[in-house]
């Protein structure tokens, strides 16, 4: 595994990053 | 046998190509039926795009590394296309289980959003074959038999290739990582390099997005801006 530090929350996808949700 | 920066970098290479053995370079049936869900079907759109932008990476590659490169471009491309259907195919598996519903006609039909993951997907091959190195670290052995170290195809050369603002190639980062997690953790480090890189300097350079989208923060958000009479 790596140490990458996810930020996103559970209710945030790709869909919204791209304001499509 | 002890490992070497070589032997590192090979073993990363075949576990690429490995992984990517059995993605196609078209869309798999499952992400196909995704395709033919939307409410407009962006399957030609998408060729299109992979059409046109493949001709660019091959042409800027074979500048940057030698004329005699662009075939090794076109095979590089080639397998970013690869990894791009790949784990567009687990984002969206991911956010129909999160969203509960199958038409993403509007992500699908986003430009953006493909020349971004497309974008990612060719900076993680890139930086398999040790060609997007940050000089940093010292070493830089070109693997795949291209001698990149008088080169300059270092993130962010991938973002100008592609013409992609840094703002909109970070929103895609975090969401690849996680829907690939067969990436290595070199990979993974070098992606976040790329994060501090954008987020640190290359997203605050004259021309960037984010401004526009501050000032409208600033100014309380676009949509809730009272309307003129006129409109």
């Amino acid at each position: 595994s790596h140490d990458y530090h996810f930020g996103l929350e559970d209710h945030e996808g790709i869909s919204e990053l791209f304001d499509c949700d | 046998p002890p490992q070497t920066p070589i032997r590192a970098a090979m073993t990363s290479i075949q576990q690429l190509r490995g992984d990517l053995t059995s993605s196609g370079d078209q869309p798999s049936t499952n992400l196909a039926t995704y395709f033919k869900n939307c409410t407009v079907d962006p399957t030609q759109d998408v060729l299109k795009r992979l059409e046109t932008l493949g001709q660019a990476f091959s042409q800027r590659f074979g500048q940057a590394v030698g004329p005699r490169c662009i075939v090794l471009g076109r095979q590089r491309f080639n397998l970013g296309v690869k990894l791009y259907y790949k784990v567009m195919e687990a984002m969206l598996k991911s956010e129909e289980k999160r969203l509960s519903v199958q038409n993403f006609s509007k992500l699908l039909n986003d430009s953006t959003f493909h020349t971004s993951l497309l974008a990612c997907a060719l900076e993680v091959v890139m930086a398999t074959y040790g060609e997007s190195s940050f000089r940093t670290g010292g070493y830089n052995h070109g693997s795949g038999g291209v001698d990149a170290a008088e080169t300059n195809v270092c993130f962010p050369w991938i973002l100008d290739v592609v013409n992609l603002s840094a703002f909109d190639f970070y929103k895609v980062i975090e969401s690849f990582i996680k829907a690939d997690p067969t990436l290595s953790k070199d990979i993974v480090k070098h992606l976040e390099t790329c994060e501090n890189l954008i987020m640190e300097r290359i997203a605050w350079r004259t021309g960037s997005p984010l401004f526009e989208l501050l000032k409208q923060e600033h100014e309380g958000g676009a949509a809730e801006q009272v309307e003129t009479p006129a409109s």
